[in-house]
C-alpha cells in the first residue's frame, strides 16, 4: 500500500549538500505493522515525512495506494492526507492555544464530521489513550507524555487506513508505552497499516517486520513471525 | 545542596484545582547522581521546574546551596540559574532561528564569557555529544535526537554545579543514549550534582539513588551502591 522507489532526500545547508536518504527501496503491504529503527540522524523521520507526503523527495517516487503522490495537486494531496493517513509527529505538533479535545477534533473538522459526532469520538479517543479528565487542558497544561498521547489520539481521529507514528512513546513510562502499543496493535488487527519509528527495542517484538536504517539507507530487514 | 520542604504545586484550570505535587520532602546531597522515575503525569517535570527555580511552589520551600530561593530577587534568581544550574528541558526549548552552536553559546553570553572562549567551548561541547559537523544547523535542520543533544550541550555550557536533566535521552537510540549518560557520569565524578528524570530504567543502574514518584508524591527511595 506504500511503495518507495529509489528515494533520495538531499538537504541543502548553505552550499553544503547533506544526503539524509540515499536511495531507499521499500514495499509496505496492506495490514502490515512495520517498525523502523536506527541511530539518531539516520533518516527515519525524513523517510516518514516523505511517506506522509509532508515533504517532497529530491529523487525517486512515493506511491500510496497505487497513486504516485508527486502527481497529485496540493488539494488532492491534502485530501489523501486527511482521509487515509494518520500522522504522529516526533515533537507532537499540537496547536498550543487549543484544548486537548479541540486538538483531537481538528482532523474531523477538516473532513466535515458533525460537531456532536466529533466531540463524542474525541472523548472516546482520549479515554483510550488514558487521558480521561484532561480533555480541557491545553498543551502547556499537560505533561510531556500526556501531550504525546493527545497527538496519538488526534492521529486516529479520522479512522486512517495508514498510520505513520514517529517515536510515539519517547516521553512515556513503560506502562503508558505498553498501553499505546496495545492500542496500535488492536488497530492493526482491524486492518490499519502501521509504520512506527521507535528507539525502544522492547516495543518492536510484535511487529511483522523491522527495518534497520543507518546513514540514509536500509541496512537490513527482519521478518518476524507474529502470533 | 538542594532541599525540598513540604513542597506543593497546585495548578488551577478554570475552577478546578489539580495538585501536581502533594508535599514533597527531599534532600539531594552535593555530588549525588539521583534518578527520578515514575508514570507520565506523576509530577517529575513539575518537581524539576521548582528545583530549577523556573516556577514557584504553591506551598513549601526550595533551598539551593543554603539559600531559600523564594527570598531571592528576580535578578539574583537569574544569576543563580545562569551560574550554578544547568537545565535540560523535556522539549529541548532551543531558540529556533539560531544555529546549534549559537544556542550552546547563549548561557555563556549571559555570564560574560569572551566570544573566542565561548566559541571554542561550544565547539568542544557539541563534539562531546556527538554533533561535530552539525554546528551550523538550526533546530529545524536537525533530527529530534540531535536537537536533544544540542540542549544537553547548552546545559553544560557554564560548567554548572548542579545539572537538572528532564528526560535527556527520550529521542535517542540506545548507543547515543549510552554516550550521553557516560558524559553525565563523567561530570558527576568531577563533582557535579545531577538530578535526572527518565523513563528509561536501563539508564538508572549507576545512579546513587532512585526516587520513585507517583501521583505527586515520592512513593519510595532506593539507595544503590555504585562502584
Ligand atoms: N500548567 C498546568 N496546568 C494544569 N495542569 C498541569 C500544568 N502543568 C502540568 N499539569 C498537570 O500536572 C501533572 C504533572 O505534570 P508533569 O509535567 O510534572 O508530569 P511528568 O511526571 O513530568 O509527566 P511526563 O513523564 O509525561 O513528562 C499532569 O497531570 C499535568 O496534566
Ligand atoms: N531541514 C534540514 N536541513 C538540513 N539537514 C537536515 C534537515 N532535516 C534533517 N536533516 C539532517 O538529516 C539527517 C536525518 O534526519 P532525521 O530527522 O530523518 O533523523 P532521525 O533518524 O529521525 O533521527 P532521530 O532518531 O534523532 O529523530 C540528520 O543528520 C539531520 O541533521
Ligand atoms: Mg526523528
Ligand atoms: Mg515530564
Amino acid at each position: 500500500v506504500i511503495v518507495a522507489i529509489e528515494l533520495w532526500k538531499i538537504y541543502r545547508l548553505g552550499k553544503v549538500e547533506y544526503p539524509a536518504l540515499r536511495g531507499i527501496n521499500m514495499q509496505i503491504r496492506r495490514g502490515e505493522f512495520v517498525a523502523v529503527v536506527g541511530p539518531s540522524g539516520s533518516g527515519k523521520s525524513t523517510l516518514l515525512n516523505l511517506f506522509g507526503a509532508l515533504d517532497r523527495p529530491t529523487r525517486g517516487k512515493v506511491i500510496i495506494d497505487g497513486v504516485e503522490i508527486s502527481s497529485l495537486r496540493s488539494d488532492q494531496l491534502a485530501e489523501l492526507r486527511n482521509k487515509k493517513l494518520g500522522f504522529v509527529f516526533q515533537t507532537f505538533n499540537l496547536i498550543p492555544y487549543m484544548s486537548a479535545i479541540d486538538n483531537v477534533e481538528v482532523p474531523m473538522v477538516a473532513s466535515g464530521v458533525s460537531p456532536r459526532v466529533r466531540r463524542a469520538r474525541a472523548m472516546e479517543l482520549l479515554a483510550i489513550v488514558g487521558l480521561k479528565g484532561f480533555e480541557k487542558n491545553r498543551p502547556n497544561e499537560l505533561s510531556g507524555g500526556q501531550q504525546q498521547r493527545v497527538a496519538i489520539a488526534r492521529a486516529l481521529a479520522n479512522d486512517p487506513q495508514i498510520l505513520l507514528a514517529d517515536e510515539p512513546t519517547g516521553n512515556l513510562d513503560s506502562k503508558s508505552a505498553a498501553e499505546v502499543i496495545e492500542v496500535l496493535h488492536n488497530l492493526n488487527k482491524k486492518g490499519v497499516t502501521i509504520i512506527m519509528v521507535t528507539h525502544n527495542l522492547n516495543l518492536i517484538r510484535h511487529c511483522h517486520r523491522v527495518l534497520w536504517m543507518k546513514d540514509g539507507l536500509v541496512e537490513k530487514e527482519v521478518e518476524q513471525s507474529v502470533t
